[in-house]
C-alpha cells in the first residue's frame, strides 16, 4: 500500500513520472 | 510594478498549481464516506501520498528547477513536502465550500488518531492562512518559495536554489503590494506563515512517530 511506501520513494518515482508504479 | 516576464512567470505557476491537484476521488471520498478512526489514518495517509505526488508535478513546472542537480531537487521536495502539504491543506480548508464540507474534513482528521497537542497547532495554522485570504497567485507562489528554500537538508548548491527563491519573492513582494495597497505588512505576514510551518514540520515529525506507536 502507498502508506508504507517511504517518502523518498514517492518522490523519485513521481520525478522520473512513473505515478502509476 | 510587475513586468511581463514576471507576469508570464506567475501566469505559469498558477496554472501548473491549479493543474495539478488531489484526483477527484479521494476528495469524493473524504466528503461522502463515514470511517472510524483507522480507516480515517489509512485515507489521510492515501491522501497524503497523493498530495505529495501532486506537489512534485507543480514543482516540475516552476521554471529552472528542473535544471537543479537531481539530488538537490530530491533534498528540496524531501525537505518541504510537508510544509506544502500543509499549506495546501489550508488552502482547501478557507476555501468557499457547500455547507458542511470544512466541519466534516475537520472531523476526519480530529478523528484519526492524531493527539490533541498536534490538532490545535494544525488548526491555528489553518486559521492563520485561512485569515489571510490569499488570491490564487498568492498561494500558487507562496508555495513555491516554500519548496525553494535553500537551507533544507543536503541541499548542495544553496546558492542555485537561492536565486530561485529570490525570483519568485520578488514576484510574490510586488503582487503583495499591488494586491493590497492598504496593508504594506501583508508581504510580511505571509512570510511569517512560512516561520509557522517550519514549526509544524517539527510537530510533524513526533507526531507521526506518537501515531505510529497508536
Amino acid at each position: 500500500p502507498a502508506s508504507n511506501l517511504g517518502l523518498e520513494d514517492i518522490i523519485r518515482k513521481a520525478l522520473m513520472g512513473n505515478l502509476e508504479d | 510594478e510587475i513586468t511581463k516576464e514576471q507576469q508570464a512567470l506567475m501566469k505559469l505557476i498558477v496554472d501548473a498549481y491549479n493543474k495539478h491537484q488531489i484526483p477527484h476521488d479521494f476528495a469524493k471520498k473524504l466528503l461522502q464516506e463515514q470511517y472510524g478512526a483507522e480507516e480515517n489514518f489509512l485515507l489521510l495517509t492515501e491522501v497524503a501520498t497523493s498530495q505529495v505526488q501532486v506537489l512534485v508535478e507543480f514543482t516540475k513546472s516552476i521554471p529552472g528547477f528542473l535544471s537543479l542537480d537531481h539530488e538537490d531537487q530530491i533534498a528540496l521536495l524531501k525537505g518541504s513536502a510537508v510544509e506544502a502539504t500543509y499549506l495546501r491543506s489550508a488552502q482547501v480548508l478557507s476555501k468557499k465550500m457547500p455547507t458542511g464540507h470544512v466541519q466534516l474534513l475537520e472531523e476526519r482528521i480530529r478523528k484519526s488518531g492524531i493527539s490533541e497537542e498536534f490538532i490545535t497547532p494544525m488548526f491555528s495554522f489553518y486559521k492563520s492562512i485561512g485569515e489571510l485570504h490569499m488570491v490564487q497567485e498568492e498561494q500558487a507562489l507562496l508555495t513555491a518559495v516554500t519548496v525553494l528554500t535553500p537551507d533544507r537538508p543536503y541541499v548542495k548548491d544553496q546558492q542555485a536554489v537561492e536565486r530561485l527563491q529570490e525570483t519568485m519573492l520578488d514576484v510574490l513582494r510586488k503582487l503583495c503590494a499591488l494586491q493590497h495597497p492598504q496593508e504594506p505588512q501583508y508581504f510580511a505576514r505571509l512570510l511569517g506563515r512560512l516561520t509557522e510551518l517550519r514549526t509544524l514540520n517539527h510537530y510533524h515529525a513526533e507526531m507521526l512517530t506518537s501515531w505510529r506507536t497508536n
